[in-house]
């Protein structure tokens, strides 16, 4: 976040900055791994009184005073019964973790100060991203809940959190948690009923898509009801090349800050010709190792920790390759030895080098943070969880992408950068990925949307982030999908990368009532009573008559989903719009731009608004014209776009076909 | 687990709370208080009434079986674990 606010286009003198006062009394409330209350991040200075809305409270324990909370940290609680009867049979992690909101992790004060931090200047990690960090809405305030602990976060325990952030009257909620793999059905989804009350109460619940990408219907959190965010790269780099003896440079990076390895060329080994490949802790033959760069493979055991048994083998440097499984994302780490991480490509070509060379060498060159245009970005990192959405593939999932690779941010005083036992460092601010970093980044947008427009509905709220997303990088070619080196799609990046300033100002939004939600839910075959897990009132039920839809994908999603069985066929979607820019007499043209093999019709073609019809409605008529697409660049899979114009405002949804 | 209980959720239906329970969370005590205590009593682990209504519990199988059994109950699902992103 020293550098994420500028990327989003962030300035203090206009865009939604300004026009929220920073999201100033908005409430976010953070279900995580705890808060460190003292970090810099949740300072209060410069704030106003807590918000007289606020019910929550401060949990005291013995290592988290009462002077932990302050106008910037206004609650903190910890949620924690579900895990220890879980870890009942197992007490050796719940005997040594403390039972009060501290962040022992990292996790959470990192979310938490990525969201809403406040103002901190000359943050860095050794030296890295040096600059002011700063959450999102650096003036709203955070409830903290601690939900995760050593051994997992418990649905018991999430679903505690977020019944008390009701009650405490949070705004926003950002959950940076979920399943592993693919999402579970919406009934037995805690997170999901979850959010549907919380949506119920008018709050916006902003959740990670989950890391288990490049594989497609990975996505999790992935109801309709929640915003759901994917994660991808900023125009910062942290460099650190490998220059093999032949002269090749294999661009690199990494975070590490120690002492510098020679400037000269040393011997290098392959892990697998040395005991093992993926570089474990103590399988490494150090009479083979000793005084060399060794090239780790990636995957495994974690990352730092391969460089760790580098060292303990008596290892000068790792150079650390991707496999195919993680294609050319780059993932900066704060290494306890010299080493730096490479691509699947540059992987391939060093083993092949060290294979045929009698005498293989290389050296790392440490370039430290680097911010510009090259290489170009936003690019989807290959971890970032895929669509389409494997329970309803009507509703496109994830809804958008954001900073979620290299982030720096706030971070525990209790365990090093890398979390690792073998880590005796404490720092800061720490710099981590995965799209638990990119939630936070637009659960602090919605903190301020919603102080912008305190009367729009989460819906309204997530409506604008997504008709305002952006699919192209900063070169003008279309956003990559770092896990293959081709261009991303809807799949992979939903709308496309989060424009805040553009949000502020859609013009049109696509609301959603809660009604709507429950319409949507008999859509796809919920029935009563099993339906009342999600509505609690059974006479929400009428809407399942009332607010009837022809199918799920009529829900007035701001994206389109279809699936076409049979050549020729054709599905209809109504949608409705309403005008929430400042001329109520706007005039919107569509523009359609169809995906291969697809006719797409939209009438009406023109929506004229007036004071007294702020809100239109249109539909939309796909035709399947060839049976399978397969010209794109996944056979089944074809993109394009709908936007509305009115020569101020081009408010565009996404348009993903399937076969 | 080792003592044979499992940890779940279990949504109930608001509407069929009794009015003589002054809080949903007596009438969720009393519920887990009515199943058969073998080879434990039920334990109540939390008691929802905004985002979701309803509670988890620490239940036998045969705790489990007779809530799915009982009118007010609309399910019980295993309490997993999920993890940080």
């Amino acid at each position: 976040t020293t550098h994420t606010p500028a990327f989003l286009g962030f300035s203090q003198n206009s865009g939604l900055w300004s026009n929220s006062n920073y999201g100033e009394d908005v409430i976010v409330g953070v279900l995580d791994t705890g808060i460190w209350p003292e970090h810099p991040s949740f300072s209060d200075s410069g704030l106003g009184p807590i918000p007289s809305t606020w019910k929550g409270e401060c949990e005291i324990g013995p290592d988290f005073p009462d002077s932990s909370c302050n106008r910037k940290l206004i609650g903190a609680r910890a949620f924690y019964r579900g895990y220890l009867t879980q870890r009942n049979g197992t007490k050796k992690h719940a005997a040594k973790e403390s039972r009060s909101p501290r962040d022992t992790e990292g996790h959470g004060t990192h979310t938490a100060s990525t969201a809403a931090g406040s103002v901190v200047a000359n943050a860095s990690l050794y030296q890295y991203a040096r600059g002011t960090a700063t959450g999102m809405a650096s003036k709203a305030r955070i409830a903290a809940y601690k939900i995760c602990w050593t051994g997992g976060c418990y649905d018991s325990d999430i679903l505690a959190a977020m019944d008390q952030a009701v009650a405490d009257g949070v705004h926003v909620i950002s959950l940076s948690v979920g399943a592993s793999g693919s999402a579970p059905e919406y009934h037995t989804d805690s997170i999901a009923i979850g959010a549907f009350g919380a949506t119920r109460h008018g709050i916006v619940v902003s959740c990670s898509a989950g890391n288990s990408g490049p594989n497609p219907e990975t996505a999790t959190n992935i109801a309709p009801w929640i915003l759901t965010v994917g994660a991808s790269t900023v125009d910062r780099e942290f460099s650190a090349n490998a220059i093999t003896g032949d002269g090749k440079v294999f661009t690199g990076t990494s975070l590490y800050a120690g002492e510098s390895l020679p400037d000269s060329q040393l011997s290098l080994v392959y892990s697998g010709d040395c005991g093992s490949r993926l570089c474990y802790p103590g399988k490494l033959n150090s009479s083979l190792v000793e005084g060399k760069i060794v090239l780790c493979d990636r995957g495994g055991n974690a990352r730092v920790e391969k460089g760790s048994a580098v060292k303990l083998a008596g290892g000068a440097g790792m150079i650390l390759a991707n496999t195919a499984e993680s294609g050319e994302e780059l993932t900066a780490d704060s290494h306890l030895v010299p080493a730096t991480m490479v691509g699947a490509k540059a992987g391939d070509q060093i083993r092949d080098y060290i294979k045929t060379s009698d005498s293989p060498t290389a050296k790392i060159s440490f370039l430290g943070t680097l911010i510009g245009p090259s290489p170009p970005s936003p690019r989807v990192a290959a971890f970032s969880s895929r669509g389409p959405n494997h329970l309803t593939p009507v509703i496109l999932k994830p809804d958008v992408i954001a900073p979620g690779v290299n982030i720096l941010a706030g971070w525990t005083g209790m365990v090093g950068p890398t979390d690792l036992d073998i880590d005796p460092r404490r720092v800061q601010f720490n710099i981590i990925s995965g799209t638990s970093m990119s939630c936070p980044h637009v659960s602090g947008l919605a903190a301020l949307l919603r102080k912008a427009h305190p009367d729009w509905s989460p819906a309204a709220i997530k409506s604008a982030l997504v008709t305002t997303a952006y699919d192209v990088e900063n070169s003008g070619e279309p956003i990559e999908d770092l896990a293959t080196g081709k261009s991303s799609n809807s799949f992979i990046h939903g709308a496309g990368h989060v424009d805040p300033n553009k949000a502020l100002n859609p013009g049109l939004v696509y609301d959603i009532e809660v009604k709507e939600y429950v319409a949507f839910l008999c859509a796809v075959g919920y029935e009563f009573p099993g339906i009342l897990v999600f509505l609690q009132d059974p006479t929400l039920y009428d809407a399942c008559e009332t607010s009837k839809l022809r199918t799920a994908g009529d829900l007035n999603y701001p994206s389109f989903s279809v699936v076409f069985a049979s050549t020729g066929e054709v599905v209809k979607y109504k949608r409705v719009v309403k005008n929430v820019g400042s001329n109520v007499d706007a005039v919107y043209e569509v523009g359609v731009k169809s995906p291969a093999n697809v006719e797409i019709d939209v009438s009406p073609s023109k929506l004229a608004f007036s004071k007294e019809k702020s809100v239109l409605e249109y539909e939309v008529t796909f035709k399947s014209v060839v049976l399978g697409g397969g010209v794109g660049s996944v056979p089944g899979h074809e993109f394009g776009s709908i936007e509305w114009t009115d020569g101020e405002h081009v408010v565009k949804s996404p348009v993903a076909v399937q076969w | 687990s080792s003592d044979g209980l499992e940890s779940y959720i279990v949504h109930v239906q608001r509407s069929h709370k009794p009015s003589l329970f002054s809080s949903h969370n007596n009438w969720h005590v009393s519920l887990l208080r009515s199943l058969p205590s073998s080879p434990q009593p039920a334990t109540l682990l939390y008691s929802y009434s905004r985002a979701v209504h309803g509670f988890s519990a620490r239940l036998s199988p045969i705790q489990t079986a007779a809530l799915r059994r009982h009118p007010s109950v609309i399910s019980v699902i295993p309490d997993q674990a999920r993890e940080i992103h």
